[in-house]
């Protein structure tokens, strides 16, 4: 399974639709402080079932939606979106039958969010086990956030252990 | 459970050692599994020394040495189980330009060899110049964000700009 | 005590205001102490927006934006009671270059407007070049420091070297 | 007062004795990772009087001492001396009939520190005392260590209100 696409619309900074095309090798993404692109790792790590708003740098999930800015008001709703390309049929089986799958995770303020797989509506629960079955997911060791690097040599031994299970 | 921990234990500590030395440039490095009964109940830890140093306390390496290491250690995880995408956000903010060029090499080199698709936040002019393709993000309107797609010479002026 | 402190408050809170839209080049910030009865007991909150943002909750600012804040807090508290001594280590790691520049530039105001000597740790050549002087640590010998004076044509092999 | 020099002897990765001269401006300090960069920056803070082994980023005060390399053993003292110009007559009373002071920290392995100021021995707190009246010390917020800068927003206000005390 592959990652092909990652389409954000009313998430944190990215108010207007945007597409990140995730190809083969290695893609950089550069610009100046503040700008965004921490916010496109989370919206990944958001649609592949993050639950802790904290991982999110917010206070609680809905501060996900565009806050608004001196020129635009505030959004409700925050939607991110990923393309997988499933050819290789890895996919657990109640999604196996299809060469492409596009997961989508939409929140609206005070309401909560919601996960539709090919437009179907899924629990976040099987949307969760979906990446965890092809070694990534929202709490994934190969998602390296800012500032996390300096961190997991002086984390205690009993945590870096969670990240060798990661290899089991 | 308790056999597969053990067997991805030694796996993954075989690639550390091998993977930090890469990154290092020479030196030394181990994982163990502390003392306990029940692997699953254990605590991981680190023994590395740099090139010419003494094997000590990880908290006495300094910034850039404890960022490789830990790369180290990701990558020999990676290498037991890959995942199908790789997220790096100024990993190399803490390295000199010998240790930014090794770890490019080092990305490269696990790109080529495998499936998996790397996204690279950087703000190191070298970490740009390797990369396959670059994204830029802006804010040309202030407090909205937008990706477009650049070449080296416009990111440098992104860089610049802001 | 508890004058001393609001008085110390007012006096940071005025330099923090200042300061935070120099290094941002605009935008507004302020600090406010949290209500208790007893201001020995308060806590500080700081809220800030970068140009043409909302105020928003602090762990939202990027990290560059964090470390901007951050410099202009603790250079805020440095105006008030002058150390005779400051050190920064690597600070401007996080900082693209326009905001490097900012803090150079501020760095240089603080040195030349009073008597604190600074000692800057850093990687980035745009900082080294505002330097003025520079000493250049080497490892020679592996495992053994060695403190050398350098000029920034030396500075810049010495990071290429390694 | 103002920072003249910082001579570092058995001091972590600086065996050979070494000299830092501190002069007014700007001075930077650069080199490859692992250099000894940080090590110098506690140096100052060590001889100020520390007394955490933690903020000196050890497990105990004797990882402050030269703990070998692959070419020479290991040392069992190590010793570090500031000077400073009191031509403006701040420093407190019992120090304060002299020009210049200089101020030495010496640790032995398993026998613990010793300091002494232009000769005379003496007692960690008059130390730890001489730099706080000059608004600096081991604990001084104008000493940023590595790192240090990104959590400094993220600490719980109380923590932050420290900060604030400095300037009272
Ligand atoms: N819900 C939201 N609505 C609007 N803007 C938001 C929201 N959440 C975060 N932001 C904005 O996103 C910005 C931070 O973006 P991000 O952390 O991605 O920056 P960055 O490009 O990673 O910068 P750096 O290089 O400093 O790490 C903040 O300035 C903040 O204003
Ligand atoms: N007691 C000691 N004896 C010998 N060497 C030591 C001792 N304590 C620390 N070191 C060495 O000092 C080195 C770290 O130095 P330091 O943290 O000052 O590097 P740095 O120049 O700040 O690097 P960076 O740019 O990565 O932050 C370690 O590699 C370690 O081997
Ligand atoms: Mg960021
Ligand atoms: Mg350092």
């Amino acid at each position: 399974m592959q990652f092909n696409r990652l389409r954000l619309k009313g998430f944190k900074s990215f108010v207007d639709p945007t597409e990140l095309v995730v190809e083969r090798g290695m893609t950089g993404i550069v610009g100046p402080n503040g700008c965004g692109k921490s916010n496109l790792v989370e919206a990944l790590r958001w649609v592949m079932g993050e639950t802790s708003a904290k991982r999110m740098r917010g206070g609680e999930m809905d501060d996900v939606i565009f806050a608004g800015s001196q020129r635009r008001p505030a959004h409700n709703i925050a939607e991110v979106a990923v393309h997988l390309d499933n050819t290789d049929r890895t996919a657990p089986a109640q999604f196996n039958d299809l060469d492409e799958l596009d997961i989508v995770r939409r929140i609206e303020r005070d309401k909560g969010s919601t996960y539709r797989v090919n437009g179907r509506e899924t629990r976040a629960r099987d949307v969760q086990l979906l990446f965890a079955d092809q070694a990534t997911g929202a709490g994934s060791t190969a998602l390296v956030s800012q500032g996390r690097i300096g961190t997991i040599i002086n984390a205690k031994p009993s945590d870096r252990r969670t990240i060798l299970e990661e290899a089991a | 459970g308790r056999e597969r921990l053990l067997a991805a234990f030694e796996q993954v500590n075989g690639h550390f050692t091998d993977l930090f030395t890469r990154l290092f440039g020479g030196g030394q490095a181990q994982l163990s599994l502390t003392q306990t009964d029940d692997p699953l109940e254990a605590g991981l830890e680190i023994y590395a020394s740099p090139p010419g140093k003494k094997l000590q306390v990880m908290s006495l390496l300094s910034g850039g040495e404890q960022a490789l290491t830990a790369l180290a250690l990701l990558f020999a995880v990676f290498l037991v189980n890959p995942a199908p995408i790789c997220v790096l956000d100024e990993v190399d903010a803490p390295l000199d330009d010998a240790n930014v060029d090794r770890f490019c090499t080092l990305v490269e080199e696990l790109a080529r060899s495998g499936k998996t698709r790397f996204l690279v936040i950087t703000h190191h002019r070298m970490t740009m110049a390797r990369m396959d393709r670059l994204f830029g993000v802006t804010m040309s309107e202030r407090g909205v964000s937008q990706l477009v797609s650049v070449d080296l010479q416009a990111a440098e002026e992104l860089r610049e700009s802001a």
